[in-house]
């Protein structure tokens, strides 16, 4: 109010320190907010484990060193097994509705090293809203060469979330006998570990926001 | 575009450096722990109006016609940004998703007259 009479930028304002302290801060939060498109800032009821977040955020920074345009999001599971001797797991993920803006999105897992021989990751769709309760849409199949950490690309196609903000995948394991049919793998322990810093996560890549995207297009 | 000293009535930068624990949000920014929020603020005279920005040739030009016919703009010039830079932001959502993505033009680089 003290400046009514003149815009700040215009020469003249000089403001106890204070009082221009407590403004900066209060336009960087306006600041922040609106360059994120927030209505104001996230309350995170389930935070990732620390262990986690970090374990996936170096498993991505070499990539993350080119300029990025757009946006990048890792999207932490929640797993639910459908039996835990069975070769099988229900990941649920919660990212952002954005499905027009995917571009390129892909599955970490780690899996356990108590497999032996051969192994083949089969990816699906699960429970998707057009499709029969439970019914399954394949996305993707993956050889698994060895315990550790795997990378499945999907089709950012087939990941449009249903239920607003929900996403679940199923992921189920055979072993190829070697002519191409599947035969059940031998019993074993856990095929995921998803406890702490192996947790699974997606890494999508969004395309850049349009500008103005936030508001109605005119018809 | 020199940054603000208290003695300095012209136009300048003014640097602030927020830092996101003062703002209480540390729990979901996660990189960087702070950022630049520069403003700029200071006087802006006839004879810099305009200034960086069109060339000096074509603005002493302008300057003298003003002197000669004794016309003075009503309007006064204002410091503004005339450069400015992206912020890298990476933070969490309110799914707990982790976010990476850049705000652009949120750092003032630089200031000028109108």
């Amino acid at each position: 109010p003290a400046a009514a009479s003149q815009c700040p930028s215009c020469g003249g304002l000089t403001l106890p320190p204070q009082v221009e302290r407590a403004l900066v801060l209060e336009l960087a939060k306006q600041q922040i907010l609106e360059g994120l498109h927030l209505p104001g800032r996230p309350h995170i009821p389930r935070p990732p484990p620390r262990a986690a977040l970090s374990r996936a955020l170096r498993r991505l920074q070499p990539r993350s060193a080119e300029p990025a345009r757009g946006e990048e999001l890792i999207s932490f599971a929640e797993v639910a097994d459908s039996a835990p001797a069975a070769c099988s797991s229900v990941l649920t993920f919660r990212p952002p509705p954005a499905p027009a803006r995917l571009l390129r999105a892909r599955l970490w897992l780690h899996v356990a090293p108590t497999r032996p021989g051969a192994l083949r990751l089969r990816l699906f769709r699960w429970g998707a809203r057009r499709r029969p309760p439970g019914s399954r849409a394949l996305l993707a199949e993956h050889p698994v060469r060895g315990p550790g950490w795997q990378a499945l690309a999907l089709p950012p196609s087939g990941l449009r979330a249903e239920a607003p903000g929900v996403l679940k995948l199923r992921v189920d394991c055979d072993a190829p006998d070697g002519n191409g049919t599947a035969r059940p793998p031998p019993p074993a322990p856990r095929l995921l570990d998803t406890a702490g810093e192996r947790r699974p996560f997606l890494e999508l890549k969004l395309r850049p926001r349009e500008p103005g995207a936030g508001r109605a297009r005119r018809r | 575009t020199p940054t603000c000293e208290p003695e300095t009535p012209l136009c300048c930068r003014r640097d602030h450096y927020v830092d996101f624990q003062e703002l209480g949000w540390r729990d979901w920014i996660l990189q960087p722990e702070g950022y630049q929020l520069n403003y700029c603020s200071g006087q802006c005279p006839p004879h810099l109006a305009g200034s960086p920005g069109i060339a000096a040739s074509f603005h002493s030009a302008v300057f003298s016609l003003l002197k000669a016919n004794n016309l003075w703009p009503t309007g006064t010039s204002c410091c503004v940004p005339t450069a400015r830079r992206p912020l890298s932001l990476l933070y969490l959502d309110r799914n707990g998703n982790v976010v990476k993505t850049d705000v652009p033009d949120m750092v003032v680089e630089a200031c000028g007259c109108s």
